[in-house]
């Protein structure tokens, strides 16, 4: 369904990259 | 008479007291003491002068220093508060304070707002958000027609921009969030509640106790 799509969820979604990286060892 | 270097003399600049940002955040001492030992970890991975520079940050995120990303680079801005190209000890517990479970959802809403503020104008314009739309489309090798980018946008905004002016201001943004509350789930890291679990290496150095 795109059109019901919200484009911040798709960006908070798939911002690329996750902050809990930071803390791997 | 010597010169005999203290404990402080060798605390990088930035570096603020445990007790002080345990005061002001959600973290308890021993949190914040545990953030330190990730703090140096992270500051000193390509130059190590106790701060935390955007390679470093890039390094962190990605396990590559040149990767860019739209909203790591936000990321860094953000919790650059003095804004001089650095995250210091107080900057980097003060902003992830913020991602903590316990911390209040007022403030997760206003900093995912300033995020996507790309250009601090006070408003999440159109152009923006189509920016950002963009930015993960490219990330993530996507192709979607620009006609297709902009439906989504054009509904998104429709939905969002209550008052009709073409931008999305603080009280519009807090409004959607509340019907839309998993636009905030990035905001909250669990991990933060076992961060004293990771990091435990503090436990024989610490020097202050915990109030708590």
């Amino acid at each position: 369904k795109p059109v019901s799509m919200n484009a911040f969820e798709l960006i908070s979604r798939a911002q690329g990259f996750s902050l809990e990286n930071l803390f791997e060892k | 008479m010597g010169c005999v270097l203290t404990k402080k003399s060798r605390r990088p600049p930035g570096y603020e007291e445990p007790t002080v940002l345990a005061a002001e955040t959600p973290f308890t001492v021993s949190e914040v003491e545990a953030l330190y030992e990730l703090f140096k970890k992270l500051s000193s991975s390509i130059i190590d002068d106790g701060l935390i520079h955007k390679e470093e940050l890039q390094l962190a995120l990605f396990r590559n220093r040149n990767r860019r990303n739209l909203f790591a680079d936000r990321i860094f801005d953000l919790f650059d508060v003095k804004r001089n190209g650095v995250i210091e000890f107080g900057e980097f517990v003060r902003s992830l304070g913020i991602f903590h479970p316990n911390a209040p959802v007022e403030d997760k809403i206003a900093f995912a707002f300033r995020l996507y503020d790309l250009r601090q104008t006070g408003f999440i314009e159109w152009d923006e958000l189509k920016e950002m739309v963009l930015a993960l489309l490219h990330e993530s090798d996507l192709v979607l027609s620009d006609d297709f980018i902009e439906t989504i946008v054009n509904k998104t905004f429709s939905d969002a921009d209550t008052k009709g002016d073409g931008k999305i201001d603080l009280e519009e943004w807090k409004e959607f969030v509340s019907k839309n509350p998993s636009l905030i789930k990035n905001m909250t890291l669990p991990y933060l509640k076992d961060i004293t679990l990771a990091f435990p290496s503090f436990v024989i150095s610490t020097e202050v106790e915990d109030s708590e």
